[in-house]
C-alpha cells in the first residue's frame, strides 16, 4: 500500500477467519472487511482527518517541544460498524451474535 | 386453550411464520456442510440473512441462540431435551420460541387404516384438528423426574408443517431457577409407543432471542470467539520452563508513588494478580504466530548455519585482510 496517502486515514483489510483458525466453529461470514486506520497526525492537521481537540493541543505541543517525548496524535478508528456472526458453540448448537465495532468506517486523529 | 396459530415472539424477525416450512426460501449458502440438513440451521441461516440485510433494530437484541433436541426417555414416556446451559448470565433473554414439527397423522390411525385397506379411512378417522398438549419440565441432576414448569395445549390445523410457541416465559423461568436441562413432552392423548418415526431434520429445537450485555465490553469477541487458552493451565506440571512460574512475579523496577511518573493508570492495581496473566495482549498474540513447518525450520536452521558459517568467512577474511594489511 505504497500509494496510500501518508495522512491519517482509512486503509483496506480484508480478514479471513481461517487465518486466525476461528472457520473451525464460525460458519458465516468465512472473511470480512474489517479495513484499520493508519497514516501520520502532523501539525498542523487538516479538517479531513477529522483531530479531536484533544489531538489538536498535543499535535500543538508536540510541535513546539516543549514537553520532551510527547509523541504525534494517533491515528485511531472514528466510526465503526457491527458484524453479525453465525458461530457453533461449544455444544454445537448454532448461535447468531451481533458484534459491535467490528469494522471501521471512518478514521480520526 | 387458544385454537392453532402459536404465537410469534415480538423479537422474531423471522420470516416464517408459524406452519410454514422455512426450507421453502432460498437455499441454504454454499459450505455450511452438514448442519444445514437440519431444520434449526436453516432457520438460524434467514435469521443471520434477515440481520444482515436489514440490521438489528433497537430491542431486537443481539443474540440468538438456538437450541437442538435431544430424544430421552424418561419415567418412560419419549421427551425431547435441550440442554440451555450454554446461556450466559450476561443474556437478557426477550423471547424464546419452542418450533415443532406435527406429524401428518398419528401412527396408530395409519396401521388401522393399512389394516382396513379402506381408502376413505384416513379421512374418516383424522380429526379436523389435533390437540397437542407441550409440557415442559426441567430436569435435575440424578433425577428421573422432572418439575413441571409449563404446560401449554395447541390446537393444530395444519399437520406436516412446523409449529412454533412462545415459551419466554418458560425459559426465562428456567434461567432464574438456574435449571437449564429443559425437557418437553408432545402429548397428543395417545398411547406411548416411542418416538414418532422423524428424520432428524424434524427434532424440534427451541430458539432464546437475547440482548448480551456484555457484548459491548472490550474484547468481547474473543470471549465467545477465540476458543483457545493462549495461557494453559500449568498448575503443579513438573515439567514446566523455569519462567512458567504460576507465582506472582517480583517487580524489580524502582517503585514510584506517582502515576505521572510511571505511566501507568492510576485507577488500575497493576500488582494484583489478575493483571499477570489474561490482560497481557503480547502474550496472546505471540501464541497465534503460525507455527513454522518441519520443512521451513530445517530450511531455517540451514540458513542459519549458512549465516553463522559467512559470518565466520568474514571474520576470517577480515583477520586475514588485517594480516595482509600488515604485512
Amino acid at each position: 500500500q505504497w500509494n496510500e496517502p501518508r495522512i491519517c486515514s482509512r486503509r483496506y483489510m480484508k480478514v479471513d477467519f481461517a487465518d486466525i483458525g476461528w472457520n473451525e466453529w464460525i460458519i458465516s461470514p468465512k472473511s470480512f472487511d474489517a479495513y484499520y486506520c493508519a497514516g501520520a497526525c502532523e501539525f498542523p492537521m487538516p479538517k479531513i482527518v477529522r483531530p479531536s481537540n484533544h489531538a489538536t493541543i498535543q499535535s500543538i505541543v508536540k510541535a513546539v517541544g516543549i514537553i520532551p517525548g510527547i509523541p504525534e496524535p494517533c491515528c485511531v478508528p472514528d466510526k465503526m460498524s457491527s458484524l453479525s456472526v453465525l458461530f457453533l458453540d461449544e455444544n454445537k448448537n448454532v448461535v447468531l451474535k451481533v458484534y459491535p465495532n467490528m469494522s471501521v468506517e471512518t478514521c480520526a486523529c | 386453550s387458544p385454537p392453532a396459530c402459536p404465537v410469534q415472539p415480538p423479537a422474531d424477525p423471522d420470516s416464517s411464520a408459524p406452519g410454514r416450512d422455512p426450507r421453502r426460501g432460498s437455499p441454504p449458502p454454499p459450505g455450511l456442510g452438514s448442519i444445514a440438513q437440519d431444520m434449526v440451521a436453516v432457520h438460524m441461516l434467514k435469521l443471520y440473512e434477515k440481520y444482515n440485510r436489514e440490521g438489528s433494530r433497537p430491542g431486537d437484541g443481539n443474540t440468538v441462540r438456538s437450541f437442538k433436541a435431544r430424544p430421552e426417555f424418561l419415567a418412560q414416556k419419549p421427551l425431547y431435551c435441550f440442554n440451555l446451559t450454554s446461556m450466559q448470565d450476561s443474556e437478557m433473554i426477550l423471547a424464546a420460541t419452542f418450533h415443532f414439527y406435527a406429524d401428518k397423522r398419528p401412527r396408530h390411525r395409519e396401521v388401522f387404516c393399512k389394516r382396513s385397506k379402506n381408502s376413505s379411512c384416513r379421512l374418516l378417522h383424522l380429526p379436523p384438528v389435533l390437540q397437542l398438549n407441550l409440557v415442559f419440565q426441567s430436569i435435575h441432576q440424578n433425577s428421573a423426574y422432572g418439575l413441571v414448569k409449563g404446560n401449554i395445549t395447541v390446537l393444530l390445523q395444519r399437520r406436516g408443517a412446523w409449529h412454533a410457541k412462545d415459551i419466554s416465559h418458560i425459559v426465562k423461568e428456567s434461567k432464574r431457577a438456574g435449571e437449564l436441562i429443559l425437557c418437553v413432552e408432545l402429548d397428543s392423548g395417545e398411547k406411548h409407543q416411542g418416538f414418532p418415526e422423524q428424520v432428524a431434520s424434524h427434532l424440534p429445537y427451541i430458539l432464546v432471542y437475547a440482548n448480551d450485555l456484555a457484548i459491548s465490553e472490550p474484547n468481547s469477541v474473543a470471549g465467545t470467539l477465540q476458543r483457545y487458552d493462549p495461557f494453559p493451565p500449568s498448575d503443579g506440571d513438573p515439567n514446566l520452563s523455569p519462567n512458567a512460574s504460576t507465582e506472582t512475579r517480583v517487580r524489580r523496577d524502582t517503585y514510584l508513588a506517582s502515576s505521572i511518573q510511571n505511566n501507568e493508570l492510576p485507577e488500575v492495581d497493576y500488582s494484583n494478580n489478575k493483571y499477570n496473566k489474561h490482560d497481557i495482549w503480547e502474550n496472546a498474540y505471540r501464541s497465534l504466530k503460525p507455527k513454522a513447518s518441519r520443512k521451513d525450520r530445517r530450511r531455517k536452521g540451514q540458513e542459519n548455519t549458512e549465516t553463522l558459517k559467512k559470518s565466520q568467512v568474514l571474520n576470517f577474511d577480515e583477520k586475514t585482510m588485517k594480516k595482509a594489511r600488515r604485512k
